[in-house]
């Protein structure tokens, strides 16, 4: 590996980045999906946090420009240089280019550039490394396509990225100075706990009339159940939904009736299997699959044909795992994992939560995944957990979604 | 306008390279020809060997295929 002369480095651990255009190639949601796990790769193994702001300057500032693009290095079409970025500093400092003339994809197809293969390099640059001569490194300068589903940083990448900021904190990465509310919404070391502790029931009064819906930024917001839903998230509490779309930047507002109006609210469990674009929705021993706004017919089903013992009577919390194709199912404070291409339960099955999953205690109130990292709600409180080092990475209030 | 021939072309094409990456630097009022191509083959040695090539500082049919390859635009080797 190497770095830049003096070797340039941010001199905090939060790094702010902005993503000023988007490529035609792409949609926006896959832009920013894309950014996003190339900016995770380098935080799973620093003490770097990085924040997505919208507006303002940002240390990081991201586009898209083709040829002569208002610095010293113009693009040069098709092929040749597909971006650059540059190393730490004020103004262009930490800025990346990404040439509109490629093709920019988001598969490791060869008729284009994969984004996150590229964007991942050149952010590896705008945190302060040089290029590498070891083949098959992250920061080698040539282009490599290969397969990005289960993408690890290479061993080069990873000592150069540590001599320059070295390794992750070993607690989770709690911001060592709260960033300004609008921010984040990541709890001060003062707030945070460190482990769930078993389930503080809510203590929700059994009111006269149908409660209202909770405010997006109630502090103490709990969730029935998250699930993914064709690129947006669905967040269910009572027979109310919070819809987070990556294509409108407001939280939409409704209610489970108005997708589906023959279902009741009050769901246990919910998760999307995206390759049959199905969501499995759990209530009590019951279970639904819809896909869109449709019912699956012969729905609902007993939870025990999933193969759950008749001891379980109901399920906490589901999240299925779009990599490895599995579902895993919290109940109490263990876990099953389900293979949804054989529609069976795992062997060596219920596990206890704690042991697999980092910093996660007893119940799960919900889960979700969303790029690449999972997200364990419980009560007030989301912990966000990279499943791969088995590392919890931070803990947020579990609204810190609605742009609170 | 005369055809460039290829070699001609690929030599121009070499020359932009190592000035993008390579921090090459051609002395245009040099009266001596000869020295920017020593220069040059320099620069080609230290770019093959950044790459793994074999060094021969000669502008071979694998080192210019290495120069043709999607890439990013940051140097190899800066002053």
């Amino acid at each position: 590996y190497s770095t830049f002369p003096m070797s340039p480095k941010w001199k905090k651990e939060d790094v702010t980045y902005r993503i000023l255009n988007y490529t035609p190639d792409m949609l926006q949601a896959d832009v920013e999906e894309a950014i996003a796990k190339a900016f995770q790769l380098w935080s799973s193994v620093t003490p770097l946090r990085f924040t997505r702001l919208h507006s303002g300057q940002a240390d990081i500032m991201i586009s898209f420009a083709a040829g002569f693009h208002g610095d010293f290095y113009s693009f040069d079409g098709p092929g040749g240089t597909l971006a650059h970025a540059y190393p730490p500093s004020s103004g262009i400092g930490g800025d990346a280019h990404f040439d509109e003339d490629e093709n920019w994809t988001k598969f490791t197809t060869y008729d284009g550039y994969n984004l996150f293969l590229v964007a991942a390099h050149e952010l590896g640059h705008s945190l302060g490394l040089g290029h590498s001569n070891v083949f098959g490194a992250l920061m080698y300068p040539i282009y490599t396509a290969r397969d990005t589903r289960d993408y690890r940083l290479p061993q080069d990448d990873i000592d150069g990225i540590q001599a320059l900021y070295g390794p992750p904190r070993e607690s989770p990465a709690l911001p060592t100075t709260a960033l300004p509310p609008q921010e984040s919404t990541e709890m001060t070391p003062a707030e945070a706990p460190t482990e769930m502790s078993p389930r503080e029931e809510p203590t929700e009064t059994t009111p006269s009339k149908a409660p209202a819906r909770p405010e997006d930024c109630d502090p103490h917001l709990t969730f029935d159940a998250i699930t993914t839903l064709r690129g947006e998230i669905l967040f269910f509490k009572g027979s109310y939904v919070w819809r987070k779309s990556p294509y409108f930047s407001e939280i939409e507002h409704d209610t489970i009736s108005s997708f589906w109006p023959s279902l009741a609210g009050g769901f246990d469990a919910a998760y999307e299997v995206d390759k049959k674009d199905r969501v499995i929705f759990f209530k009590d021993d019951q279970y639904w699959a819809v896909s869109g706004y449709n019912i699956e017919p012969g729905f609902p089903k007993p939870i025990q044909n999933l193969g759950f013992p008749t001891s379980v009577r109901k399920i906490d919390a589901a999240v299925h795992d779009q990599n490895t194709k599995k579902t895993y199912f919290f109940v109490g404070n263990k876990y099953w994992s389900f293979n949804e291409n054989t529609q069976s339960l795992e062997r060596g099955y219920p596990r206890k939560i704690a042991a697999d999953f980092q910093g996660i205690g007893h119940i799960v109130d919900a889960a979700l995944q969303k790029n690449g990292l999972f997200y364990f709600f419980h009560g007030a409180n989301q912990y966000e957990v990279d499943v791969k080092s088995k590392k919890l990475i931070r803990i947020m209030k579990n609204n810190s979604w609605f742009n609170c | 306008f005369p055809v460039v021939p290829e070699k001609e072309k690929d030599m121009q094409f070499a020359k932009k390279y190592l000035q993008n990456f390579y921090d090459f630097k051609e002395e245009k009022d040099s009266l001596f020809k000869s020295k920017n191509l020593n220069h040059m083959a320099d620069k080609i040695r230290e770019m093959q060997s950044f790459f793994g090539l074999e060094v021969t500082g000669e502008l071979n049919h694998k080192t210019l295929d290495m120069m043709k390859q999607p890439r990013c635009g940051i140097p190899d080797i800066r002053s």
